[in-house]
């Protein structure tokens, strides 16, 4: 498994919640 | 007596001139004109009414109209400009003009700033970081012990508190971004470069010329 980021924005900005490309899925 | 039946198009509330909206955003006119066609489609999705409501939103994100989700709910109350429950299409094109690869860095960082300030204080609070930290672990399969999450809040604000005061201003949140680019991947949507191959049929139904 990838390492937990010690960054919290970074972990935050992985929320797939945040992911707006999958506004464009078909 | 003859019974005629318009081929004007008939536009969804809040539809704004591809022309006007491409003058005030990254998006050239095809590209708005296309964004419209993929705006429909979301906007029918659940509630046929040419708005966007929260529930087609976390549709289209998770397929699936009741997850909740902070960040979802975030993103969709900044698109949500006028702040009526809606998303309509001057909005969305307003909004995710600031996802182009070619909006300006700074809307970016402004936007991810405001995103994060779940409180509208103007600052991103100790507590509001610990939420967000602890609503990603909730929607992910990671499990982290409440010491490690206070360790990642406490060495994240160590680095972008710079000014010691226990929360994160704009000012300071520019400088960290600056330093840790990836923070903002998110906010850019290679996507929208390719919006107009996504939805050719914007062909059809435009009524400005290429010229423009």
């Amino acid at each position: 498994a990838a390492p937990v980021p010690m960054n919290a924005f970074e972990l935050i900005s992985k929320s797939q919640g945040l992911n707006l490309s999958s506004l464009f899925e078909k | 007596m003859g019974c005629f039946s318009s081929k004007k198009t008939k536009y969804t509330p809040g539809y704004e001139e591809p022309t006007v909206l491409a003058s005030e955003t990254s998006f050239s006119v095809s590209e708005v004109e296309a964004l419209y066609e993929l705006f429909k489609k979301l906007s029918r999705s659940i509630i046929d009414d040419g708005l966007i409501h929260k529930e087609e939103f976390q549709f289209a994100l998770f397929r699936n109209r009741n997850k909740k989700n902070l960040f979802v709910d975030r993103i969709f109350d900044l698109f949500d400009i006028k702040r009526n429950g809606v998303v309509d299409f001057g909005e969305f094109v307003r909004s995710l003009s600031i996802f182009h690869p070619d909006a300006p860095v700074s809307e970016k960082i402004a936007f991810a700033f405001k995103l994060y300030d779940l409180r509208q204080t103007g600052f991103i609070e100790r507590d509001e970081l610990k939420e967000m930290v602890v609503a990603l672990l909730h929607e992910s399969d990671l499990i982290l012990s409440e010491d490690y999450v206070e360790t990642i809040v406490d060495k994240t604000y160590t680095d972008a508190d710079t000014k010691g005061d226990g929360r994160i201003d704009q000012e300071e949140w520019k400088e960290f971004v600056l330093k840790n680019p990836s923070l903002i991947k998110n906010m850019t949507l290679p996507y929208l470069k390719d919006i107009t191959l996504a939805f050719p049929s914007f062909v059809l139904n435009s009524e400005v010329p290429d010229s423009e």
